[in-house]
């Protein structure tokens, strides 16, 4: 897994076709809300439950 | 019949003269829990046709001396409908008598998906005309599989020859030894650890917000080559290699940027983090799965 692949999926996941340009101050001033952080962590722990098969 | 404007159109039987064989397998305890099914292959005895029959059929249909041969899966469901599925067909030529062989892997793959695998394998074989219309010959009337030899010169049953690979020495040995060396050239395929630094990426700086990095894992070393080449089945068949044949999703938190104003969002990256790796043919198709 490479560095490229891990931006190319990231891309394609959001339809961006280059990396978005964000500064520190969007950053500083950003805050998670709980709701979102509730689906990031359900899609963790499924992702631990459910493998893909294949190649 | 889900069609607004339907008419039902009528239809007659052309042909209804297949004959059937229904061919029952006990498969417990055949296949291994370790072990990886490479070709399965049904043998049936052709009886050799008569030959004032022979004489005959070559007297009123000269051009024609072949019949289809077709194998299909029977599965019986949990409601008790039957449901069949093609796995191989074939000429066979009337004049050929001995045993024949047809590729049935494909069914022994689809009976290993079944929910109850204790139930026999249950394979259907018609014998049908190669071509239908007014013209099409009476051959496949020639052609009989038996179960015993010619001139009843011993036992001909139906068999079923599994070829399977040990996977414990043909398959991969799970994670590999942290405490051992780096992977060298003889290393059996193994899952190492492999530890992917987001935080470090200047791309994902500001961007990524979760997670800072993740073990994706990589497949590593190679995988032991059996001796004789699986040409019989697929020709173009490369050597096995190690390959991730269990992937799963990566959940990320991004920050998205909508109308000047920054907001998080996730999203799910698939095939991002290996759980399993396995030595596989190169180039072999993918089994196919059983629909429910």
């Amino acid at each position: 897994l490479t560095e490229e692949q891990i931006l190319g999926s990231l891309l394609q996941q959001l339809h961006l076709s280059e990396v978005p340009v964000l500064d520190k101050a969007d950053r500083a001033q950003l805050v998670t809300p709980a709701h979102v952080r509730a689906q990031y962590v359900a899609l963790l722990q499924r992702s631990h439950g459910a493998h893909s098969r294949g190649k | 019949r889900f069609s607004q404007h339907f008419r039902e159109v009528a239809g007659r039987f052309l042909v209804s003269e297949a004959s059937t064989y229904l061919l029952v397998f006990g498969m417990e305890q055949r296949l291994a829990p370790h072990s990886e099914l490479v070709q399965a292959v049904l043998r049936l005895f052709q009886e050799p046709a008569a030959k004032a029959a022979l004489r005959k059929h070559e007297r009123l249909s000269p051009r024609s001396a072949r019949a289809r041969v077709t194998v299909e899966w029977l599965h019986v469901r949990d409601d008790g409908a039957n449901r069949t599925s093609l796995i191989d067909s074939r000429l066979v030529s009337i004049h050929d008598s001995g045993w024949k062989a047809f590729d049935v892997t494909e069914a022994i793959n689809f009976w290993q998906q079944l929910s109850r695998p204790q139930q026999p394998l249950l394979l259907q074989v018609s014998v049908q005309r190669e071509h239908l219309g007014p013209l099409a010959s009476s051959a496949h009337k020639l052609v009989r599989f038996t179960s015993q030899g010619a001139g009843g010169t011993g036992p001909a049953e139906p068999q079923l020859e599994l070829h399977t690979l040990d996977l414990r020495d043909y398959g991969a040995q799970g994670n590999c030894d942290t405490e051992a060396p780096p992977v060298l050239e003889g290393t059996r395929c193994c899952r190492q650890e492999m530890y992917i630094d987001l935080q470090g990426m200047k791309w994902a700086e500001n961007w990524v917000l979760e997670p800072p990095g993740f073990l994706a894992y990589e497949c590593v070393g190679s995988c032991r080559q059996p001796p004789e080449p699986q040409t019989l089945r697929w020709p173009f068949l490369g050597p096995r290699q190690c390959i991730a044949s269990e992937t799963t999703s990566l959940p990320m938190i991004v920050s998205i940027k909508e109308g000047g104003r920054a907001r998080p969002q996730v999203v799910s990256l698939p095939n991002m983090r290996v759980q399993k790796c396995s030595c596989a043919w190169d180039g072999a198709p993918v089994p196919r799965k059983l629909k429910p």
